[in-house]
């Protein structure tokens, strides 16, 4: 059974654990407040009201027996480093660390953190991407040169089937998943349109006007294609 | 040319900020902290130094003039929902807004915000995923019932090409991207290790022990795939 130690319960640490819980891991959850940790206790057994940069405290918690301790303490960089650098001491592999600038995440990474998340900058790049391309409703880095993008079915792939377009010999793209309407009713008898996603579309499949499709492809061949569609 | 004004330049506005002018666009970028649009003077021409609850100075600032305003403002939800107010009253449509709550979300909705981010449970939802299986390196939501993950080739795969694994019938998943290591030399003529992404996968590609997939499926198809690679 995977445990968790989520250490300081901002918006990031108290959806980590709740969203940790949900998925059957166990959660020490703590905080320095104590209004933090009692709403913590309505979702979490393990929530202890202490100060992090209490070594002992911290051991006496059992954080050094967990699978991995995440730190939500972006505002305090102090306490944040000086948590990092005790959890190191007391043996703890595994750190994920919310930082709040690049700074901060070059300092946690020298210290041995796994991974730094920085959710302002990782969030507020990708909409600003969907901002200049008004017809992107979802946008994922895959890696540093390739995509993935949501679009609405350009004018000219409306009415042809996959097979027809031909996008990955045309486009070098690939299509991975369709987005369509689909009249259905609901509990109530209500007629309704409902947005089903077809994730394993076939050759035959026929896109039509108001479907979204989701595409993969090198950022550049991506970008030609999207930009054609505006 | 895409033009938007960008309120509030904390670490999310600030990012917007840069990534837009990146792209192309120009923005308008507005902050009450001189300190703050001081910094923004070195990327964008206009850093306006104003309160954005002065109707009078948005007007002035060209505000209601540009494709669409985004409200860096999570922090300060007072200032965050006035300002939403006096830009819908000024008649802008599309207002992007960063919120730190469900209730925040909730009120600049009913107040026509065309769209809500909430930076730090969008990603600690993502984080969460990650950390329950230690095998997924990416994760991502397509719609609410499918999704995009990123994990190692399992043993069972290894030495098997697509057109064997079969997996759309077997699985149920689709696989569309492998990122493999490739032995290169770079600029110093150090023999180095690249890796690199293939998003137009074949039928004959092989899959190689160290290998990473993304695969693309129904949440619990993708779960089951997933769960039994642990
Ligand atoms: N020394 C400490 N020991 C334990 N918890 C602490 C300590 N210092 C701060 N915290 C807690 O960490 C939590 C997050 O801190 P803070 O709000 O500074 O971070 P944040 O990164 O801005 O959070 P958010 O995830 O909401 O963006 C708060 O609930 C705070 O009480
Ligand atoms: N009335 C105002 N007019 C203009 N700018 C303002 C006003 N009030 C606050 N700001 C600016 O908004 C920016 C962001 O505010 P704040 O730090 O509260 O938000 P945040 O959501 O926590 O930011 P981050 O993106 O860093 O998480 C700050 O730079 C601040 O100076």
């Amino acid at each position: 059974m995977a445990k968790f130690a989520v250490i300081g319960l901002g918006n990031f640490g108290y959806t980590i654990t709740e969203t940790l819980i949900q998925k059957g891991a166990e959660v020490i959850a703590i905080d320095i407040d104590e209004k933090k940790v009692e709403e913590a206790k309505s979702i979490v057994t393990d929530a202890i009201h202490m100060d992090c940069t209490d070594e002992n405290a911290l051991h006496n918690a059992g954080v050094d027996n967990v699978d991995a301790v995440v730190m939500g303490i972006g505002g305090n960089k102090e306490v944040s480093i000086l948590t990092v650098a005790i959890l190191r001491k007391m043996g703890v592999a595994k750190i994920y660390a919310k930082v709040d600038s690049e700074l901060h995440s070059r300092i946690l990474k020298i210290m041995g953190v796994k991974r730094t998340i920085f959710p302002e900058q990782y969030v507020g790049r990708e909409i600003a991407n969907l901002l200049v391309s008004q017809h992107i409703f979802n946008y994922m880095e895959i890696s540093k040169d390739h995509t993935m993008v949501e679009i609405l079915v350009p004018d000219y792939f409306t009415g042809k089937s996959l097979r027809e377009l031909d996008v990955r010999n045309k486009y070098h793209i690939s299509i991975i998943a369709i987005k369509y309407k689909k009249a259905t009713v609901d509990e109530d008898g209500e007629n309704i349109v409902k947005e089903e996603t077809n994730v394993l579309p076939s050759a035959d499949d026929v896109l039509q006007k108001g479907d979204k499709i989701l595409i993969v492809g090198k950022k550049s061949d991506v970008n030609q294609l999207v930009g054609t569609t505006q």
